[in-house]
């Protein structure tokens, strides 16, 4: 599975 | 940004704010850990090495200096203030917090979603973050009695890690790839830690008594 790009979460 | 993320976020400020108003307004920080708060200055600056090569939001990068700034500016009063530090409960603050971040680090050598000094990094700091609240408990548990604003600001952290799951369960019900491990599994030990807390912060809400912790 992709996984979303960067860390979007604090 | 969905609204349990938002309201997550706002509750970790929330948090971070009672926390402050209590060290400001009596000058003490009795019931208070130093090494917890040590821990979360160390999770915010080993996680946010982001901060200046990836841009998100302006939300994203204010939110991130806010937990930064406070998070060292709480361990800095309760270090060198000459009033607060004197308030500091160093004999029940006994727990070695050293080994939790040797403990974690080594976690993220292991397990991490790449192999670069920024994500070994975030890997720590998520794990970190997950047990950082443990010298808190044990500190409260001691002592016994918790003031209000110390059992608000507790309250308030883990109000911040139930909103965390309850966004991961509608990311993974409506992004097609969610699928974040480290974090979901991380955040669920971190909440369950709480369970206890929550369980007496409900019973002295329910009689409208004072929070108190059995030893």
């Amino acid at each position: 599975t992709e996984q979303t790009e960067g860390h979007d979460e604090l | 940004m969905n609204i349990f993320r938002l309201a997550g976020d706002m509750t970790h400020l929330l948090s971070i704010l009672v926390l402050l108003l209590k060290i400001y307004a009596t000058k003490s920080c009795s019931g208070i850990s130093r090494k917890t708060q040590e821990l979360y200055a160390i999770v915010f600056v080993a996680r946010y090495l982001d901060l200046f090569t990836d841009f998100i939001s302006v939300y994203n990068t204010f939110m991130k200096v806010v937990f930064i700034a406070s998070s060292l500016a709480i361990v800095w009063c309760m270090r060198f203030h000459p009033m607060v530090r004197r308030s500091y409960d160093r004999e029940l603050d006994t727990f070695r917090h050293y080994f939790l971040v040797g403990a974690s680090f080594a976690l993220a050598l292991i397990l991490h979603e790449k192999f670069t000094v920024q994500e070994i990094f975030w890997a720590f700091s998520i794990y970190l973050e997950a047990v950082a609240i443990l010298p808190q408990l044990v500190l409260l548990q001691r002592s016994g009695n918790v003031d209000n604003l110390t059992g608000q600001y507790i309250f308030f952290l883990g109000a911040y890690r139930a909103f965390y799951i309850l966004n991961w369960i509608y990311r993974y019900l409506t992004e097609p790839h969610f699928t974040r491990w480290i974090a979901c599994v991380s955040g669920v030990v971190q909440t369950a830690l709480y369970a206890d807390f929550f369980y007496y912060y409900f019973i002295s809400w329910k009689n409208n008594s004072k929070l108190k912790l059995p030893a």
